[in-house]
């Protein structure tokens, strides 16, 4: 539906933005390492189903495009010349191993085929990738005000979020017995991590 | 499936 294709098309938009920020400023001061790296861990536990499941060549080819983009994010981050002397590990500081390990746990725990380490995976991805974008919002506190390009990665990544939210609301009244409840409740928590970075977006843009 | 519903969202 087109809610979801909002969501995937703004989702696509936050990593395209982040790498023109960091190829035309030649910098990644500002931007978490972090985040990057919990993203690249989410899509990889994700999307091992690429190898057997054939849904549609949309599905098929996004997934390929988010694991590269990731990945090429944070080979730029990490190997990029001058970009990784820009790096700032002291701000990047949140403690990432504290959202990893209970994301773990709950995978294991919490997961909708118990005998199934793929559905272990896939449900760890979906916990991690609600909480991944705690070190860059850490970051962007630390820092006092983030980078236009920055803000804007981040309004797209929150704006993705939403769209999703709608989606699902939306196939809920539409498909019969469209029901995940693993799904929502991580989504719910992922949109109201953004709350307090979109108020404050919203009022600098209209300060602008 | 009913349980692979969810695996056409990215």
């Amino acid at each position: 539906n087109a809610i979801r294709l909002a969501g995937d098309m703004s989702h696509m938009a936050s990593f395209f933005v982040l790498l023109f920020k960091i190829n035309k400023s030649k910098s990644v001061a500002g931007i978490s390492l972090k985040t990057q790296e919990l993203y690249v861990l989410v899509f990889c536990t994700r999307y091992v189903d690429i190898f057997w499941n054939h849904l549609s060549l949309y599905n098929s080819l996004m997934k390929v495009i988010f694991i590269a983009l990731s990945v090429m994010i944070v080979y730029v981050m990490r190997r990029g010349v001058p970009q990784r002397s820009t790096y700032n590990p002291e701000l990047d500081s949140f403690p990432h191993h504290w959202l990893v390990l209970p994301c773990v746990l709950l995978g294991v725990a919490i997961n909708q085929d118990p005998t199934s380490p793929f559905e272990m995976a896939w449900a760890f991805s979906i916990y991690l990738e609600a909480v991944a974008i705690m070190p860059q919002l850490h970051m962007v506190q630390k820092h006092g005000e983030a980078e236009n390009l920055t803000s804007h990665y981040i309004f797209l990544l929150g704006l993705y979020r939403v769209f999703y939210l709608v989606n699902w609301v939306y196939r809920y009244m539409t498909e019969d017995g469209y029901w995940q409840a693993i799904v929502w409740v991580s989504g719910a928590v992922q949109a109201v991590l953004y709350l307090d970075f979109f108020y404050n977006y919203v009022k600098s843009k209209q300060k602008d | 499936g009913e349980t692979d519903a969810k695996k056409d969202e990215l």
